[in-house]
C-alpha cells in the first residue's frame, strides 16, 4: 500500500510511459518501486524509479511483481483532481491493484493486474563524452520548433555549445544554448557528439516536462541518448537509439 | 536513406 500526495502529479508520469509502453510490470519492494522496459520495436527504453521517502506512506512485506495495462491505468489516472492523495493497493487476492483518490471522499477504481513478468534488462554502460543539464521546457520547445520542419532532430555539442537542429527539403531549424543562455544550466564535453534521433519518441518522452523541470541529457555521435528527470516523485530515465545516416 | 537502429546493438 503506497500513498502519493498528488494524484495530478503521478498522472504525468503514468502519461509519460504510456506514450511509450502498452504495459509495465513494476516491482514493489522496500525500497520504493521500480519498472524498466523497451518499447516493442526496441527503439526506445523506459525506466521508472520511486523512491520509498517519495511516498506519504509505503507499507510492504517482501516483493511484489504488479502488471499493468498502461492504457487501462491512464484513463483511470486522467480522472485524478488537483487536491487528490492517490493511494495504491495491491489486493493479492483479487489479483488487482486498487486505484484511489482520496479528498473530501474516497473514490476507488480497481485495476485488473496482468500476468507478465519484470524485464531482466539492465541499463547499458555506456561512456558519454558529453553530459547537458538543462530546463526541460526549453528544451521541449526546441523539439517542438524542430517538429515543424522535419520527423528527426540531430542533437549536438561542439565548442561548449548544445545545439538542437534539424533539416527539412525546404526549411531548416536550429536552436542553440551556450554559456550565456540562461536555460542551459551545465554542459561536461570532451570533443564533439553528434547524434540524429527521431522526434516523434523524443516528444513522447519529454510529454510530462514542464516549466521548473531539469532535464539531463547524455550524448555521443552515433549512440543512444540517455534522458532523465524528475517528475511527481518518480526519476524517469529514457534511452532513445539513433537514426544513422 | 538513414536508418533507425535499435538499441540491441548497444546491449552487448
Amino acid at each position: 500500500r503506497a500513498t502519493l500526495e498528488s494524484a495530478k502529479e503521478f498522472k504525468k508520469v503514468v502519461d509519460t510511459v504510456a506514450q511509450i509502453l502498452d504495459e509495465i510490470c513494476l516491482i514493489a519492494n522496500e525500497d520504493g518501486i521500480t519498472a524498466r522496459a523497451m518499447d516493442p520495436s526496441h527503439v526506445a527504453l523506459v525506466s521508472l524509479e520511486i523512491p520509498r521517502l517519495s511516498f506519504e506512506d509505503y507499507e510492504i512485506e517482501g516483493e511484489k511483481e504488479i502488471g499493468i495495462d498502461l492504457e487501462a491505468f491512464k484513463k483511470i489516472m486522467n480522472r485524478a483532481k488537483s487536491k487528490d492523495k492517490l493511494i495504491l493497493e495491491l489486493d493479492e487476492e483479487k489479483n488487482k491493484l486498487n486505484v484511489i483518490f482520496e479528498n473530501s471522499g474516497r473514490r476507488k477504481f480497481s485495476l485488473a493486474l496482468l500476468d507478465i513478468s519484470a524485464s531482466e534488462i539492465k541499463m547499458p554502460e555506456i561512456e558519454y563524452p558529453a553530459v547537458v543539464m538543462l530546463k526541460g521546457d526549453a528544451f521541449k520547445e526546441a523539439l517542438k520548433d524542430a517538429d515543424l520542419i522535419s520527423d528527426y532532430v540531430i542533437l549536438k555539442v561542439e565548442d561548449n555549445k548544445f545545439i538542437v537542429e534539424t533539416k527539412g527539403e525546404l526549411n531548416d531549424f536550429s536552436a542553440e544554448f551556450d554559456e550565456d543562455s540562461s536555460a542551459l544550466i551545465s554542459i561536461e564535453s570532451q570533443g564533439h557528439a553528434k547524434s540524429a534521433f527521431n522526434l516523434e519518441y523524443l516528444l513522447d518522452m519529454v510529454k510530462g516536462i514542464k516549466a521548473g523541470d531539469i532535464v539531463k541529457l547524455y550524448l555521443g555521435t552515433d549512440m543512444p541518448l540517455k534522458l532523465e528527470y524528475s517528475l511527481g516523485g518518480a526519476n524517469l530515465t529514457f534511452l532513445l537509439a539513433p537514426r544513422i545516416e | 536513406k538513414p536508418k533507425q537502429m535499435t538499441l540491441d546493438v548497444f546491449f552487448k
